[in-house]
């Protein structure tokens, strides 16, 4: 679902 | 940059202590993940590395015998209530899932965004900045900058990639980093002490 980003970022 | 500077100085006058502290809970309830999700190798380290070493900050500036005595404690008057409050009902009201974790997350994102104006605000009320201290604040802006270029890269080269709540929140937080951009570079240029103007 790309209304619900990975939080891969800091 | 901090860390080594207090360590190594014993001095931590035009330290803003609260900004350390609203880092400490950006990093803590962003970095929940840490327990229940696992992206890599470099993103679990750097993640334990921001939470342990805003930690030792507050540890120095609080308790460390010599470093605490240092301490502009008069000047860090910043009322950072009214930076948690805003981004906590702001957490609770706009985000992509109501659980608990989401909503802390988010939270810090919003807290991040403005977690610098303690800071900002002890340097305006320093006369003669701390080298070093200006370039601790300068990299702290830089690096989340860069983040523009890292979106726009994204946005370009991964299909779906798109954080709005992120994408606004970090723009909100350069922006407010260019008055202090401007000044560093002109006191870099003219090979002056950072000052900025009251």
């Amino acid at each position: 679902d790309p209304d619900d980003p990975a939080h891969d970022e800091l | 940059v901090l860390l080594l500077k207090i360590h190594a100085t014993k001095n931590c006058s035009g330290v803003s202590l609260k900004t350390q502290e609203l880092y400490a809970i950006v990093f803590v309830t962003r970095y929940l993940d840490l327990l229940f999700s696992f992206i890599s190798l470099y993103n679990t380290i750097m993640k334990l590395i921001f939470i342990g070493s805003s930690a030792c900050i507050i540890w120095y500036i609080r308790f460390h015998r010599v470093v605490s005595q240092t301490y502009d404690r008069e000047q860090d008057t910043f009322r950072v209530i009214f930076l948690i409050l805003p981004c906590l009902l702001l957490g609770i009201f706009i985000n992509h899932e109501f659980t608990i974790t989401e909503i802390l997350w988010t939270f810090s994102i919003y807290l991040e965004a403005v977690a610098i104006l303690p800071q900002l605000v002890l340097l305006q009320r320093t006369k003669n900045v701390d080298t070093l201290t200006g370039n601790y604040v300068f990299l702290l802006g830089g690096y989340r900058a860069l983040y523009l270029l890292n979106w726009i890269y994204r946005f370009l080269t991964e299909p779906g990639y798109r954080q709005w709540i992120v994408w606004i929140s970090g723009t909100i937080q350069t922006a407010i980093y260019c008055d202090f951009f401007y000044y560093y570079f002109q006191s870099w240029r003219r090979n002056e002490k950072l000052s900025l103007p009251s």
